[in-house]
């Protein structure tokens, strides 16, 4: 599975690659890899966002970005979203959005090796790359064709069946020798806004036991944001918690 | 990809096949798979769940059941969980549940015929099939091995983000030639124990504009439920909203 000198090439020009993955779905990892991007491009970092979600594409329509993605000679020209973050999904291509791409194995493991291979990201401080939900072919492909990567950040809700998933996902990391960058948990508590109350709607602790059962640390702890979701439906990411320096330092 | 004379002759004691989708993960599939099994297993149906989620299994957990899962002669004998449900599950099998599945596609379609084939069902009046994220190699093998399948059900959030990937879901369902029974919303709105105020935590409108763009109905909408998630790690699964009824008229 090794790439062809292409793949290579593309990447020379990129400081630090990151994976965000979790196992689980519905977590957060776009939520965490839009904010991430957007909090280090504001503080002057060349940011780029590959959304390797095939099948259930957020990032493009989180960074506000609805076309510009087009081939030039053998590139892939990429459009830029908020904080002139880059952006290359899938989303950008399809010509018609509501269109499901039903896709087996073998042919996503191919279009990851295309995208990373044709892709121009020029030179870039930070690559973050957002995973689907499972430990299948995606993350797979990813961990096999870029050697180089810096390592995985891993998001998890706070509930005891979200930590088992997100367990296996650190342990498919710790397999293919992968740095584990630390556990951001996500979507920690809820409080009223009117009477201040707190609720954990999703359970508790998660986010530690990961971190110390795959010996990482806790890099955040975000709380369901009432603007999260509504500003995710318009493009205007909203940034959460202050875990951008706490990657800095990873 | 028809199936051998086996599989077929396995699911002629099943009356009703249904899959649970989203496309997106997180929304709550299992939860709301396991609400209809306990639902209607409670109500004197014979009802069995095969956890189609190879990566993030987390049926049995919710039904209770740690073990039971053996072969006798070419059979898969299952257990029961909660009210007497029966479950098939991954996560059933292996030695060691925090070591990740790392499959590739084709393995992924191997193993569903595999294990369609050899569980040993008996008679039941449902068997709910919970599907992971994505219109991959899972959905596309279920929809192509069991051409008697009664239909599938989508859950989503209420949230613009999940709509359109649901609408995805949905329209694979369509290519493929299987009815869509409806569309549940899940984490609808949470209301305050304390205050008695509600919030829109993850948007809304998503469920009524999916139901109406698939031309399908709208079987329930959940709310945020604080026993919800709790109740999931131990095994003891909630009974949310009544949406039972609905699916046995559906
Ligand atoms: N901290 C948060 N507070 C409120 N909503 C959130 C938060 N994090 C994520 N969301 C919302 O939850 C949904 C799932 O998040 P998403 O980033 O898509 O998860 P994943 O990429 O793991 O599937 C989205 O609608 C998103 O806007
Ligand atoms: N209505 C609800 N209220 C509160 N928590 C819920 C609700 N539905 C699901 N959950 C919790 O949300 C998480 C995700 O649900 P799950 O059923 O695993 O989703 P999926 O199968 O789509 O990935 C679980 O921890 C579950 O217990
Ligand atoms: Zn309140």
């Amino acid at each position: 599975r090794r790439d062809d000198g292409n793949l290579a090439k593309r990447l020379s020009s990129v400081k630090n690659v990151i994976a965000v993955m979790s196992g689980k779905g519905g977590v957060g990892k776009s939520t965490v890899t839009v904010n991430l991007a957007v909090g280090l491009a504001s503080r002057g970092f060349k940011v780029g966002v590959f959304d390797a979600d095939f099948h259930g594409p957020s990032i493009a329509k989180m960074l506000g970005v609805t076309e510009g993605l087009y081939g030039a000679n053998d590139s892939l020209i990429l459009p830029s979203g908020v904080r002139g973050v880059k952006v290359l999904s899938i989303d950008l291509m399809l010509p018609d959005k509501t269109m499901p791409v039903i896709w087996r194995g073998p042919m996503k493991g191919n279009m990851i090796k295309r995208f990373l291979s044709d892709a121009d990201w020029g030179s870039l401080d930070y690559l973050f790359i957002d995973l689907p939900p499972g430990t299948g072919d995606e993350p797979l492909s990813i961990m096999q064709l870029i050697p180089s990567i810096k390592g995985i950040i891993l998001v998890t809700h706070p509930s005891q069946l979200s930590e088992f998933i997100v367990d296996k996902a650190g342990n498919m990391a710790k397999i293919l020798k992968i740095p584990i960058l630390g556990v951001v948990e996500n979507m920690s508590c809820f409080k009223c806004p009117k009477c201040g109350s707190t609720y954990n709607i999703f359970g508790e602790g998660a986010g530690e036991k990961i971190a110390s059962y795959l010996k990482t640390v806790l890099l955040a702890k975000i709380p369901l944001d009432l603007e999260a979701s509504k500003l995710a439906d318009t493009g205007k990411p909203v940034i959460l918690a202050g875990n951008n320096s706490e990657v800095e330092k990873a």
